[in-house]
């Protein structure tokens, strides 16, 4: 049986390094018929830059995305915040008689947007 | 397409960083 | 499962060779070449794209921080309030 399994095994990396030989020579082929120019890339050059730009689109995307959603959770942490110290402030008006200056109108539409 | 998967999330991108901009700017008023 | 796994590295090669053998003509007819030519030109303008994502990013990444920046001095007033309170 392990003699069977050894066998099995070195079919399959004889199978590896041939597929592995039948790309090189292909690629070698193509590089050899189309040798790049300015500006012209072969399509071997082509067929790998593509597959780049799509994993660096998967990365760059993996990043995005928790970012954004921190950015969220965060921005709600600060809305919470900001009203409730401000109904605080406004209770301690209130138990104060204080006089606070009221809201410019630049204030006045920040809170607004913030709530 | 590859391309317009990019633009979209570029823009999208481009967007949230304004609003995090005027957020950031009104949180800021706030604050004074 | 490492079977599969095999099967899948093996299929993943056998389907590389046949999309570099579709190629292997192409560069021969001129209309296929300026197929290519385009395709080099749009990968091209797609990495531009992807520079400009990965600087987007970035300014997210220094944007996230400034709003923890804020949001962590804003707990602190608040608790300013309430002990004043």
């Amino acid at each position: 049986m392990e003699a069977e399994v050894d066998k099995l095994e070195l079919m399959f990396q004889k199978a590896d390094s041939d597929l592995d030989y039948i790309q090189y020579r292909l690629e070698y082929e193509i590089k050899t018929n189309h040798p790049e120019s300015a500006g012209e890339k072969n399509p071997v050059t082509l067929l790998k830059e593509m597959s780049a730009i799509k994993s660096r689109y998967q990365t760059l995307y993996a990043r995005f995305k928790p970012i954004a959603a921190e950015q969220k959770e965060t921005k709600n942490r600060i809305c919470a915040t900001m009203n409730k110290t401000m109904t605080m402030i406004q209770e301690l008006q209130k138990q104060t008689d204080l006089e606070l200056s009221p809201l410019t109108e630049e204030e006045k539409t920040a809170a607004e947007q913030l709530k | 397409t590859l391309k317009d998967d990019v633009s979209i999330l570029l823009d999208k991108a481009r967007l949230e960083n304004e609003e995090s901009m005027s957020f950031i700017k009104t949180t800021k008023v706030m604050m004074k | 499962s490492e079977l599969e796994q095999l099967c899948c590295h093996v299929n993943e090669k056998i389907g590389n060779i046949r999309k570099t053998l579709s190629l292997r003509n192409l560069g021969q007819e001129p209309t296929l070449k300026n197929v290519l030519n385009k395709i080099g030109g749009e990968i091209f303008a797609v990495n531009e794209l992807l520079n400009k994502l990965e600087l987007e990013i970035q300014y997210q990444e220094q944007t996230n921080s400034s709003l923890k920046e804020l949001c962590a001095s804003l707990e602190e007033d608040y608790k300013d309030v309430e002990h004043l309170k």
